[in-house]
């Protein structure tokens, strides 16, 4: 929150749209912005009304650079817009920066989605202050995501200010961002790119970069936004310098942080049958130029260069790697050596010699 | 050594981020004080944005600065 607590004294607050963007339909910035008041409205007892004349709490406008208030916007990029605490005056009031390029869907680069921006932008005008959670939707930094975009810190937030919704059916909060530290944690997908590693976990994902001390922890839409939020599995192919990402029976080949042309394409393109509709794990072996697919208790072996699923598969986890489980979440590979993952175990797999050489919790990568 | 431009650009950028966002004060505050108020708001940010606080301007830091975001400062009252 703001210091000070700063809240509306009433339950019904007002708003009134004074302009548009030139970027949208009319029709589509008021549903935008109807639905963004209706964020916080599910889960408080706020109610909104629409003023079209006169002085309204929250005062929407659209504006470039200087736009009245002594806190110019910058251009396009940087500044998305902004929004001022409940008090009399400005107080409420939100604004937009008209220089971005404003949507009604996820889609381009440089283009944000002004549902998203005015839900975070009307949080303020409500009370709530950034949040260091970058799963919640007070995180300062923009990032588009689906779904209902309230995380358990912003409904605790905004309830604390105002109390719950008595009329309304509880709804599903964004889960906060997976602690990289929990020792119960379990991995989605690793892969490398480009000499990092990617480990991907509900709807982040980690990256260690081998010269940089900290890890990051982003949200895989703010990345890739056409990327499901759930990755199941990942695997890099180095020699044509592409990494796949495997969500259901859609993958995606990024070159680089790039998503290739042509993609998504479904699953069962690489020679996997109809019945399969999710792959666990994947993990290219280098020096055979074999990807191994992990589906529930069986593996598959995909020849890159034939582009074709090897003969005689699918076989047991259990049997051609014994020691490990007969499942597998994610897995990956450095010089012979096999790291596969279930739950929060980390297997060491000599890969030549069939065995395990060590058992580690799945978070000791991330320095844990 | 004089700083690279690249540098120079990077430390203009936080200088603008942190007085905007973390409200460091605009001007010199006598030799020596500007840097260690600098670093400060850096560790400020970086604790914020949960990246690893070291006071100085890395790659990961910068890259943060550069996102686009809301308007509203991080750690202030907007006045």
């Amino acid at each position: 929150h703001f210091p000070r607590d700063l809240k509306w004294e009433s339950t019904n607050v007002t708003f009134r749209i004074l302009n548009y963007t030139a970027d949208l339909n009319p029709k589509d910035v008021d549903r935008a912005l109807r639905n963004a008041l209706s964020v916080w409205s599910k889960v408080t007892p706020l109610k909104f009304q629409r003023l079209y004349t006169g002085n309204a709490d929250i005062m929407i406008s659209f504006g470039s650079k200087e736009h009245g208030d002594h806190n110019p916007f910058d251009g396009p990029g940087g500044l998305l817009a902004h929004a001022y605490p409940p008090g009399k005056g400005l107080g409420g009031d939100t604004h937009f920066d008209e220089d971005e390029n404003w949507t009604k869907d996820s889609h381009g680069n440089k283009k944000f989605n002004l549902f998203f921006v005015a839900a975070h932008e009307f949080g303020h005008a409500l009370g709530m202050a950034h949040s260091s959670d970058p799963g919640s939707l007070m995180y300062p930094v923009y990032s588009y995501a689906q779904g209902f975009p309230l995380s358990v810190d912003d409904i605790e937030g905004i309830q604390s200010l105002y109390g719950k919704n008595p009329d309304h059916e509880k709804f599903k909060p964004k889960p906060v961002a997976p602690d990289k530290c929990d020792p119960e944690l379990s991995f989605d997908a690793i892969t490398e790119l480009r000499g990092e590693t990617i480990i991907f976990k509900d709807r982040f994902y980690w990256r260690i970069h081998p010269n940089m001390i900290e890890i990051e922890q982003t949200l895989i839409k703010s990345t890739w936004p056409d990327i499901p939020n759930k990755v199941d599995a990942a695997y890099e192919n180095p020699e044509k310098d592409i990494v796949i990402i495997f969500s259901g029976i859609r993958m995606w080949a990024l070159n680089g942080y790039n998503i290739v042309d042509g993609f998504p394409k479904y699953i069962h393109k690489l020679g996997l049958p109809k019945r399969v509709r999710k792959i666990d794990a994947a993990v290219n072996i280098r020096d055979t130029g074999k990807t191994l697919l992990f589906v529930d208790e069986e593996y598959w072996s995909y020849d890159e260069q034939m582009a074709t699923m090897d003969s005689g598969y699918p076989r047991s986890i259990e049997e051609d790697f014994p020691g490990i489980g007969d499942e597998v979440d994610a897995a990956a590979y450095h010089y012979g050596y096999l790291s596969l993952y279930h739950k929060h175990t980390q297997f060491e797999y000599n890969y030549d010699a069939r065995k395990v050489i060590s058992i580690l919790r799945a978070n000791s990568i991330l320095n844990c | 050594k004089p700083l690279s431009t690249e540098e120079t650009n990077k430390v203009l950028l936080a200088e603008k981020y942190l007085r905007r966002f973390y409200r460091m004060p605009v001007g010199l505050q006598g030799e020596g004080k500007a840097s260690d108020l600098m670093h400060q708001k850096i560790r400020e940010m970086q604790e914020f944005f949960r990246l690893e606080v070291t006071g100085n301007l890395d790659d990961n830091t910068v890259k943060v600065m550069e996102m686009a975001r809301c308007g509203v400062p991080d750690v202030a009252e907007y006045n």
